[in-house]
C-alpha cells in the first residue's frame, strides 16, 4: 500500500 | 486505472478541446471567464510541480504536461490573441476570496507540513472553486452559449468521475486520500446546479437562459 502522500492521481 | 479514472481523464481532456476549439473557431472567448481560467492554470502549475520528483507513468506525465501546456494556451488566446473579445465586465468574481482561504486551509489541512505537499494541497483545494468565477459569469449575464455548456459539462463531470474512481478504489484497493476527496465532492456539488439546467435545457436544444 501506497503512502498517503505519493498522488498517482491527476 | 480503472474505466471511472479513465473516463474522468477523458471528460478533462475533452472539456479543454471544447474550449479551445470554441475560442479558435468563433475567433472569441465571450462568455468564457478568464479568472477561472487563471486559476487552472495556477491549479495545474502548483500541482504537477510534482513532474520534477515522482514519476508514475508515462500516461501520467504526459496528462501533466498536456494541462499544463492547454491551460497556457487556453491563457495567451484570452489574454493576448483574442482579448477584444474578453468580457471582462462580466468576469467581476474577486479571486482574492478564493486563493485566501485554499491557501490558509491548506497550510492546516495538509498530509504533511512540506513545500511540495502544501502546494499539492493548495491545488486540490482551489480547483475545487476555480469554476465559481466562470459560474458567477453566467449566473451575471444571465445565459451561456451552448458550446460553452457543454465544455461546463465535460469539465464538471470529470471531477464526479474522479468520486466514482475513489469509490472504486477504497473497494478494491483500500485506498483512499481524504483531502482529494472532500473537495472532488465539494467541487462537484458546485455543479449540481448548472448539471439540472444542462439536463433540463440544453439537452433538450433549448438555451441555457436563467429564470430572471
Amino acid at each position: 500500500q501506497q503512502a498517503e502522500n505519493v498522488h498517482d492521481e491527476l | 486505472m480503472n474505466i471511472f479514472r479513465l473516463m474522468a481523464d477523458l471528460a478533462h481532456v475533452l472539456a479543454i478541446v471544447i474550449l479551445l476549439h470554441k475560442i479558435w473557431k468563433s475567433r472569441s472567448c465571450a462568455g468564457i471567464s478568464g479568472k477561472s481560467q487563471i486559476l487552472f492554470a495556477l491549479v495545474y502549475f502548483m500541482r504537477y510541480l510534482d513532474i520534477m520528483t515522482s514519476y508514475v507513468s508515462f500516461y501520467n506525465s504526459t496528462m501533466k504536461l498536456l494541462f499544463l501546456g492547454t491551460s497556457g494556451a487556453t491563457l495567451n488566446l484570452i489574454y493576448r490573441k483574442f482579448k477584444p473579445s474578453y468580457d471582462h465586465n462580466h468576469d467581476s468574481f474577486r479571486i482574492a476570496y478564493l486563493l485566501v482561504p485554499c491557501a490558509l486551509l491548506s497550510l492546516f489541512l495538509n498530509h504533511e507540513f512540506s513545500v511540495l505537499e502544501i502546494l499539492w494541497t493548495f491545488s486540490i483545494y482551489l480547483e475545487s472553486v476555480a469554476i465559481l468565477p466562470q459560474l458567477f459569469m453566467v449566473a451575471k449575464t444571465g445565459e451561456a452559449e451552448s458550446i460553452t455548456s457543454h465544455y461546463l459539462f465535460a469539465l464538471g463531470s470529470y471531477r464526479a468521475l474522479y468520486v466514482c474512481n475513489w469509490v472504486y478504489r477504497y473497494i478494491a484497493e483500500s485506498h483512499f486520500d481524504l483531502i482529494a476527496i472532500i473537495a472532488g465532492l465539494v467541487q462537484t456539488i458546485l455543479y449540481c446546479d448548472f448539471f439540472y439546467l444542462y439536463i433540463t435545457k440544453v439537452l433538450q436544444n433549448r438555451k441555457l437562459q436563467l429564470p430572471a
